[in-house]
């Protein structure tokens, strides 16, 4: 069972993920025209923007993450960022689609001169997030985890994250047991998803240079 | 443009907007 204080923690972390979303305007554009290779890089770019601007309002929104060091505060969020971005665009197709939107997001992307070798790992962890069928309440709480890594490079106060992210953990563990009490491994494939994440964000840097190369 | 800046600035302004709130 969760405690009061641990569903008040889920509470507000699920609200403040609800909240900040990428504006529908902008989603709406990848779906709408026609664009050249160009044209779709620099949408996209214009996306992770919008992305990262979301994630940066979500996390001042967990507790205790404004009492963190300032430098700090930005080392947590440059080292999780595309991670959480991961995540976020996993949950957009995983979820159900009307008709013909995955395809054209899809599409989208490999047309956006991404090579394939990083493609196919992104699609691959895409799947991989779908086959665990997760509730919003894990999404949040696994991106709140995500950020909240003591591990980031430049990160000062290591103990001072830890002491951020271990309730949120627990409460993530509970929240599975609950859910899910046919699946005793659920909470450690959550957690084996972060480690895919890691490795995505690794390449991540080499597949921007590839992208701005071609 | 946004997608000039990298992904230090685009943290850095958005949690400077945060403060200025």
């Amino acid at each position: 069972v969760l405690s009061q204080d641990q569903q008040a923690l889920l509470n507000y972390i699920l609200e403040a993920y609800n909240k900040h979303r990428v504006p529908p305007d902008m989603a709406k554009k990848l779906l709408q025209e026609q664009f050249s290779t160009e044209e779709n890089f620099l949408l996209l770019t214009e996306m992770a923007t919008s992305h990262v601007q979301v994630l940066v309002e979500f996390t001042k929104n967990i507790p205790g993450f404004q009492s963190l060091d300032h430098e700090d505060q930005i080392a947590l969020l440059k080292g999780s960022a595309v991670e959480a971005m991961f995540l976020r665009s996993a949950q957009v197709f995983t979820r159900k689609q009307p008709q013909g939107h995955t395809e054209v997001l899809e599409e989208r992307i490999r047309k956006s001169g991404i090579s394939e070798e990083y493609i196919t790992p992104m699609f691959n962890f895409y799947k991989s997030i779908g086959e665990l069928q997760m509730l919003q309440e894990e999404h949040a709480l696994l991106t709140a985890i995500t950020i909240l890594s003591p591990d980031r490079p430049y990160v000062k106060d290591q103990q001072a994250v830890e002491r951020l992210q271990e309730p949120v953990l627990e409460v993530l563990r509970r929240f599975c047991k609950l859910q899910h009490p046919q699946e005793p491994q659920h909470f450690a494939r959550l957690l084996g998803r972060l480690t895919e994440l890691r490795t995505l964000n690794h390449h991540h840097a080499e597949m921007l240079e590839s992208w701005r190369t071609s | 443009p946004a997608s000039n800046l990298g992904l230090e600035d685009i943290i850095r302004k958005a949690l400077m907007g945060n403060m200025e709130e």
